[in-house]
């Protein structure tokens, strides 16, 4: 089972941190992402590393697509051109191993999805924001999520996502729409329901054990109270967590299959 | 007595929230800065408010010089030079009124220090910030300032203030000194000791009362636990609002008259 997953955020915002997190690994730190010292901020060449997870029992192929020195300049413009390269190259692949006689065994390099860090400071989405969103959402799955949530008080969350996803309508941006299964149970309709209205995800990451009230958490230790990623009152981690690795996995790659790569593949093919 | 102080950093990282911290006032609100619906995000022009308030029983002439759309674009390319502009041309002014008969009453409206905000984001300067200072340093008396130091936690925090002030040596930075006065008082000379070495000041700024163990302090109210500014294990704010407002408002102000004056009206002399 393969899942190609893009990270794009400018530096510092938790991003390998949040990966770490969410799949319970040192992926960044093996391959010295961690270290500040190895990263070169100013270069905008998109990185892949290819591991092996087992989550839920599920044998993942997990492709991490790490986009550094995206926003890093004192002048940004088209740093996404980097990125758009990278998500049409792996179309280009595809359809061209699609058209061979032997195309069983093809890996699946597409990229499934692409969580876009909004940084918790501003008023709402930046201008990079928007013009990154608007150049990457035909193409790809945009997953928003807004880092570093423990910035934010539970208030100025919740007017934080609110003005990111007016933000997102009024520029006409199309991110990853989560699909409304006819749920059988009425467990899975709420929970559903509840995932599509915290959208953005409000995310804290953490690859520390802490102590809150002599239980061991993974969680951020401050001088005034000890978050624990894992509680809802706290941040949208285990939302995201679950959509990403468990229900939604499979649609994120259908959408990619069906619609974005369909949409590339017309495109080249009527030229 | 006047004092002219210039805040400069992207939108939204609590810059009018801890100048309202700073002087107990509702400087911004007043001055309708504090409505994100009334800011133009793109405009780069200063913008003045002058006040009067009552500081330890001065009488104070407070001149705010707020920066808005600093670094808000995607191409920030010299977006320095309108504040640049304002120094000089606060600088040009005070020369032309030095040299009437009559300059007993003239205001000072140079900018005696200025406030430069850091993102907690990214693992040390960004290159924004660098070149901003440069520009900056030989003009103003710079002060930067970690900006919503609630996002770090202690070990964070410190490692962040080492690799700034890393930065700022490295690139030949200079910011404002603090002087080693001559303290008759050992009180006196163990906190200007501790001033020096919590530079660059981590501050949270607030303008709600919350309660905190029953009692009401001036802080942030989290689901894992309350921020009070005002408590030193938690932020720099007050050892920034000492220095700022008692101990070293005047040098702040000499140094401005005796140094950074004196080279702008030696360069413009000699020409
Ligand atoms: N406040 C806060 N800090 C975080 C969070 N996640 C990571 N950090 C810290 O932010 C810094 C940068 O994290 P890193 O994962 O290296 O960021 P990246 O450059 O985006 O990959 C580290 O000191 C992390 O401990 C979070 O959710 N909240
Ligand atoms: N986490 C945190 N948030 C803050 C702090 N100071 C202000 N804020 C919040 O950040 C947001 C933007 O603050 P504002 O003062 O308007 O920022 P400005 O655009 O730089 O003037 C508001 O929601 C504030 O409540 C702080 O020290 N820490």
């Amino acid at each position: 089972f393969e899942f190609s997953l893009m990270v794009v955020g400018a530096s510092g915002l938790g991003k390998s941190t949040l990966i770490n997190s969410l799949f319970l690994t040192d992926l960044y730190v093996d391959n010295g992402y961690h270290s500040p010292n190895q990263r070169l901020p100013k270069t905008t060449t998109t990185q892949c590393s290819a591991v092996h997870i087992i989550e839920g029992g599920v044998r993942l192929q997990l492709t991490l697509v790490d986009t550094p020195g995206f926003g890093e300049l004192v002048d940004n413009t088209e740093c996404w051109d980097p990125i758009l390269k990278y998500i049409d190259s792996r179309y280009e692949e595809f359809l061209t191993s699609e058209s061979r006689v032997n195309r069983q065994n093809n890996p699946d390099l597409r990229v499934h999805a692409c969580l876009y860090f909004i940084a918790p400071n501003g008023h709402g989405l930046k201008q990079l924001d928007i013009d990154f969103m608007k150049q990457l959402h035909k193409k790809v799955n945009i997953v928003p999520i807004i880092a570093k949530a423990d910035t934010f008080s539970p208030e100025e969350c919740r007017a934080f996502k609110h003005k990111i996803l007016q933000d997102i309508n009024q520029h006409g941006i199309e991110i990853y729409n989560f699909p409304d299964y006819d749920f059988e149970d009425e467990e899975d309709a709420r929970t559903n329901k509840k995932l599509k209205e915290s959208i953005p995800f409000a995310v804290i990451g953490s690859n520390t054990v802490v102590e809150q009230n002599g239980k061991k958490v993974r969680g951020r230790s401050y001088p005034w109270g000890v978050v624990d990623i894992e509680n809802d009152e706290h941040c949208d981690f285990n939302t995201l967590r679950n959509m990403l690795v468990r229900t939604h996995m499979q649609d994120l790659k259908d959408v990619t299959n069906n619609i974005l790569y369909e949409r590339y593949r017309i495109q080249k093919l009527s030229k």
